[in-house]
């Protein structure tokens, strides 16, 4: 996936069963993002990967004051990439294998 | 600790902890 400067990682192991899972998400190269960022640390939170979209989540941090409106944007596509990735392991795991 | 809990109206928890070095880029 494209270098956001943004990483999120899973906080937990994926059984691949749970629809909620954690995730932490941190900057890694604050230079990529527009707003002026205050270095807060990783954040953790779960996501629901049936119900959720990453806009959502990403609308929320802004309103948490972790980032600013003008990189919602590029926090929501950070967390989409991983989402996605999480998503095809699964679907690999469970057609592919045994 | 240094771990912070945020929690957003809509309920969602967000906990804030230190970024370890090694995960970071240098810059």
């Amino acid at each position: 996936a494209e270098d956001t400067g943004v990483r999120v990682e899973l906080a937990e192991e994926d059984d691949g069963k749970k629809t909620s899972i954690a995730l932490r998400l941190w900057v890694e190269d604050q230079k990529k993002l527009k707003g002026k960022y205050k270095d807060s640390g990783a954040i953790e939170f779960t996501f629901d990967l049936e119900r959720e979209v990453p806009d959502a989540v990403a609308q929320e941090m802004v309103e948490s004051g972790f980032f600013l409106e003008c990189d919602m944007k590029l926090v929501s596509k950070s967390i989409r990439d991983r989402v996605a990735l999480i998503k095809w392991h699964r679907e690999r795991v469970v057609t592919g294998g045994e | 600790s240094s771990t912070t809990q945020v929690v957003h109206s809509a309920g969602r928890r967000f906990i804030v902890s230190p970024v370890p070095e090694s995960r970071l880029k240098e810059q």
